[in-house]
């Protein structure tokens, strides 16, 4: 584990009554193979070293800690800062309040628009429309219905509305009539670097003016993760991320890269594959499994 | 006595940079790196292309794995299982494949194993539907053995030459998820001896160094024969599989290039290194 790699590169610490330059930096390439392995993005864990650098450096040996514990404890405490520091409650005042949920293929946004719908209703007591808007994906509209079906959500499918954009103002419109509270709109999967499906998303956050985008990413994505949020953010104003499949073992440092890069919080994860399985984002707990 | 050149100490670390952002992962990166400073050294040539071209062969020929000699059907129906963590493109991946099987004549059918995930079944009828492919299936919520068996069964009688089975996406951490898949692959051998005759890992190329603890787990519980690397239309470059051929001696079969039925290529391991170099 990474305290143990610290432990050795601390053992020569004899009687020095601060943190060195020198053990700080042996420290500090243990931690950065660890963020890597982590799936943190390069460029997120330069900046993340060099600010855990300046605090560290300099800094007394506390009695109750080991300098190895020291170090940690200031990496862990950097990263929840990091990793916490923006949450903020979903902006849910306008009614209907528009949550839009974007993202690449197969990130989870279909089971994740069910699930959010589940949360809001059970937990915040809001009255939840679900709007199917992906028109690309095969049964992409049957399996959000199936899956408002099993769970008591309302959905409305405008009929014969094929296009998205079209849908979503249907559905906009159907919302303000029966006074509910939140729509969540489910988008088709995209890639950032398919023009005419990045043109389609813009326009469909044009005709919902969203209250919340948020940026659907599965938790074992890698180094691209900041490159397709980055995009996504150029052309949409991301207010969040929700991270699926962190039941898994995925040590999840697209997170860190997510909330450094794009600036938003992740608001939620997704916990497993049922409906209920969605907790809001523990800063503290995606810290912890980041380090290993 | 000719003087060692060494390559650029600078031109190395912006090497090593590229391969992590390529989720080569930093252990692989700089063994990469390391095996390419040695070569250059022995070439006497620190030029910059050149060091590109030493790295472009190295992972070349790490990827270049001998697949393991095909299992041939004795006779009987060729048999495909697709496996996979969750949204990899399995379902997608078995469309494309059952396509390019229908184009070069052959009669395939398709097994709808995944009764669990909402309109999982709709999903492979639309594209079954597409092909002209049948599906065999059950009610949402069956047993997936059970599909697979019926599968099976329908295979041998219509003398198909090609059964595609797409199972339920799962994480490898789910131990008795993974104990259902090692199931349904004893089913399959028991009605059709030596099926699976493919066992296909779906990878996302967006995956990080996740994708090797998906690769390990998958072959402990249903074996893996050949891997397929999805969705590298978009700019993820799936450098996971290095560590992933490395360990497992697995070969990448197929690379998902879009999500028509068409979008499917042979795995190059030479383009493979130059995008991932470049
Ligand atoms: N284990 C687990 N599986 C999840 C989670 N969230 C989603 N999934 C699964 O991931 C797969 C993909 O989910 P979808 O909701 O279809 O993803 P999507 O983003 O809508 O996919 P596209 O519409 O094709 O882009 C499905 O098998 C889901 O059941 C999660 O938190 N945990
Ligand atoms: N761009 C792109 N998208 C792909 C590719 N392969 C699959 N997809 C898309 O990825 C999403 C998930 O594909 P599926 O085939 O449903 O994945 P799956 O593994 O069967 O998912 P589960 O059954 O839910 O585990 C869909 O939106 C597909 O269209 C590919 O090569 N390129
Ligand atoms: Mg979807
Ligand atoms: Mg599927």
């Amino acid at each position: 584990s990474l305290s143990d790699r610290l432990q050795r590169v601390f053992k020569e610490l004899r009687g020095e009554g601060h943190l060195t330059e020198f053990h700080v930096d042996e420290a500090l390439k243990e931690i950065r193979v660890a963020l890597l392995e982590a799936d943190v993005h390069l460029q997120v864990v330069k900046d993340f070293i060099a600010a855990v650098r300046e605090r560290a450096v300099g800094q007394e040996v506390l009695t109750s800690f080991s300098p190895a514990q020291q170090v940690v404890k200031i990496v862990q405490d950097e990263l929840t800062r990091v990793l916490g520091g923006k949450a903020e409650p979903l902006a849910l005042k306008k009614r209907p309040a528009v949550i839009l949920l974007v993202g690449l293929q197969g990130s989870g946004k279909t089971t994740s628009a069910a699930k959010l719908a589940l949360h809001l209703k059970t937990v915040l007591k809001k009255q939840v429309l679900l709007v199917p808007a992906d028109v690309h994906r095969p049964a992409a509209t049957e399996q959000l219905l199936t899956l408002a079906k099993e769970n008591g959500l309302m959905a409305f499918n405008p009929k014969g509305e094929t296009d998205a954009v079209a849908r979503v103002k249907a559905a906009v419109k159907e919302a303000k009539l029966f006074g509910y509270d939140v729509t969540i709109v489910d988008t088709a999967g995209r890639l950032h670097v398919d023009l005419a499906l990045m043109d389609e998303v813009a326009r469909i956050a044009e005709a919902a003016s969203p209250d919340e985008v948020l940026f659907v990413a599965d938790a074992m994505t890698g180094q691209d993760v900041v490159t397709s949020a980055s995009a996504f953010q150029a052309r949409l104003p991301l207010t969040g991320v929700i991270l699926t499949k962190t039941d898994g073992d995925a040590r999840g440092g697209a997170a860190l890269s997510l909330s450094t890069v794009v600036g938003r919080p992740v608001k939620f994860v997704g916990i497993g594959e049922k409906v209920k399985e969605f907790e809001p984002f523990h800063p503290d707990r995606a810290a912890s499994r980041i380090l290993g | 006595v000719k003087a060692r050149v060494s390559a650029d100490p600078k031109a190395l670390e912006a090497l090593e940079e590229a391969l992590i952002g390529g989720d080569v992962g930093p252990a692989t990166a700089s063994e990469l790196v390391e095996a390419v400073r040695q070569e250059v050294g022995r070439k006497g040539s620190a030029d910059e292309g050149l060091v590109r071209r030493v790295l472009r062969e190295e992972i070349e020929r790490r990827l270049s794995v001998p697949a393991p000699a095909p299992a041939t059907a004795s006779g009987g129906p060729r048999v495909l299982m697709m496996v996979g963590v969750n949204g990899s493109g399995k379902t997608t991946t078995a469309a494309k494949l059952a396509a390019r099987a229908s184009v070069a004549g052959r009669s395939v059918i398709l097994a709808a194993a995944d009764t669990f995930r909402a309109a999982a079944i709709e999903q492979l009828e639309v594209w079954a539907g597409r092909l002209g492919i049948p599906v065999i299936k059950h009610r949402p919520g069956a047993d997936p053995a059970a599909v697979v068996h019926d599968a099976c069964t329908a295979a041998k009688a219509r003398s198909a030459d090609l059964l595609i089975i797409d199972t339920a996406g799962r994480l490898q951490t789910k131990h008795n998820l993974m104990e259902e898949l090692s199931k349904i692959r004893r089913i399959a051998g028991r009605e059709i001896p030596g099926a699976p005759h493919e066992v296909l890992l779906v990878l996302d190329a967006v995956s990080g160094l996740n994708g090797l603890s998906q690769a390990r787990e998958f072959t402990k519980s249903s074996g893996v024969t050949g891997l397929v690397l999805t969705k590298m239309d978009g700019t993820a470059k799936g450098g996971v599989i290095l560590a992933i051929v490395r360990e497992l001696k697995v070969p990448v079969k197929y690379v998902g290039v879009g999500e028509t039925a068409e979008d499917l290529l042979d795995f190059d391991a030479g383009a493979f290194a130059e995008a991932i170099v470049n």
